[in-house]
């Protein structure tokens, strides 16, 4: 099984498309695939359509062991794709752990009351380093970091780089996976400049598959539906079948 | 003196794009103009060319009261613009309040120590609603909510308004100055539909310039400047002008 976490505490750089995206086309690739929203924002929830009112069985009543795995894990318009919606008692967490022991460690602890029923785990986080991003790094093996080609897109990296370094001393299994260039508009000189210092500053780490700016990816969540079901033949539903490839293609290397 | 934060927990949506530039503008308006960067990211100083190292006068050590507001106010390329850099060890300001007395108050003693030499004062926030967040909406009286014309935008303002009106009961002169659209690209229906949905839900508290989406205003902070100086000519300049107007006419009604 393998875990990943779509990290990047810079906002708005395409973190909950990429999971949505990524996990619907691993799963047509029959793959057995389940997203968890870590959000308290609950966007990857939104964009499957789920709203989840405050105390109904979430990530944040497994979390807290008051609701099974059953009671919280719901079905999405793809086949096997489930999803672990976020709720909004979520956002209250870390403040309620603060300073509690293993507070970092309720994700972990959680993953293994799961059933055995996953080939790929997907977590989206919040555009933070707090409190649930180090839960879910804890609980990871695997780091996806979407990076917009935008300025201030390199600024945040050290930060991010030095924290999955600081969380690796408890959670050994932990790797940098790859940085995935996104919203990329390949009409602008900008975009292209950072796309070869993106390139220049991770080498072989970058996906090769940049996925390109299309609204079709920003109207798909207000249908509930990740892209290949909401317009399959886009450049959307074509680049992130694309990385979808490349994710499958390192299973065996693993 | 107006003291105004521009807030969104929903991350990348033109919070840092909308003090930089609004900033530049009013100060070319003859307003002497205050930039608070208090995103621990930076990216308002570094919008301006500016970074920090551990330890030298930034907002944090400001907050701790370890150096005086004259040792941490920068110039900026703009006359009448001075900006209040933010420090990277801002990051762990969250961690070290919890739980003290007091802790939401430092910003607004620190404005209390500032020279009253300003007609503005602006806070860039991060993408969250956090002990820094919190701290700023305590010492700000208007709040702008900057809203990109995209799906997820209306989702977390409920969440927002709720937190807004929470700290009315510690700060009576909190309130909802208006909403900016913005990174709006009006070829698409997306755009059209959700700027109408904002128009709807927010009435008059809509400022009638919506920005458009520039790749201009993305080039600036490469080159450590504001939009009007980058490139005077463009769309960005434009329509953070006329923002700018809109700000300065309401003056005379407070
Ligand atoms: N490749 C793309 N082309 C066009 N629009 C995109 C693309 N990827 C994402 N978007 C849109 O850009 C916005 C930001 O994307 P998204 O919400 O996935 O980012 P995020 O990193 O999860 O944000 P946050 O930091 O708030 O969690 C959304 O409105 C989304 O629909
Ligand atoms: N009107 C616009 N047109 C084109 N690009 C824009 C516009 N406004 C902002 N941008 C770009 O979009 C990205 C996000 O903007 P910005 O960083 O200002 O958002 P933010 O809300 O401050 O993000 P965060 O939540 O991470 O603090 C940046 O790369 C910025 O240069
Ligand atoms: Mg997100
Ligand atoms: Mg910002």
């Amino acid at each position: 099984m393998r875990k990943i976490i779509v990290l990047n505490q810079k906002g708005g750089v395409g973190k909950t498309t990429t999971v949505a995206n990524l996990g619907a086309a691993l799963a047509q690739m029959d793959r057995r695939v389940l997203l968890i929203d870590a959000d308290p924002q609950a966007n990857l929830s939104l964009h499957f359509g789920v709203e989840i009112p405050r105390g109904e069985p979430s990530l944040y009543t497994l979390l807290r062991q008051e609701d099974a795995p059953g009671d919280v894990i719901l079905p999405t318009p793809v086949k096997d794709l489930s999803l672990v919606p976020a709720g909004i008692d979520l956002a209250g967490l870390g403040v309620e752990l603060a300073g509690s022991e293993g507070r970092h460690l309720l994700m972990r602890r959680m993953l293994g009351r799961l059933p055995d029923a996953y080939d790929y785990i997907i977590v989206d986080s919040p555009p933070s380093l707090g409190v649930l991003t180090l839960n879910a790094l804890c609980a990871m093996e695997e780091v996806f970091i979407p990076l917009q080609t935008e300025f201030f897109a390199l600024q945040g990296l050290s930060k991010l780089l030095g924290t999955v370094k600081r969380v690796r001393r408890v959670n050994k299994k932990l790797r940098i996976t790859g940085v995935i260039a996104g919203m990329h508009d390949a009409r602008t000189c900008l975009a292209k400049e950072i796309l070869e210092e993106i390139k220049n500053h991770f080498g072989p780490r970058v996906f090769k598959t940049v996925i390109r700016k299309n609204v079709r990816l920003a109207e798909a969540p207000g249908f509930g539906l990740p892209i290949m079901q909401y317009d399959p033949d886009c450049h959307g539903t074509e680049d992130y079948t694309a990385l979808a490839r490349e994710v499958v293609a390192m299973e065996a290397a693993r």
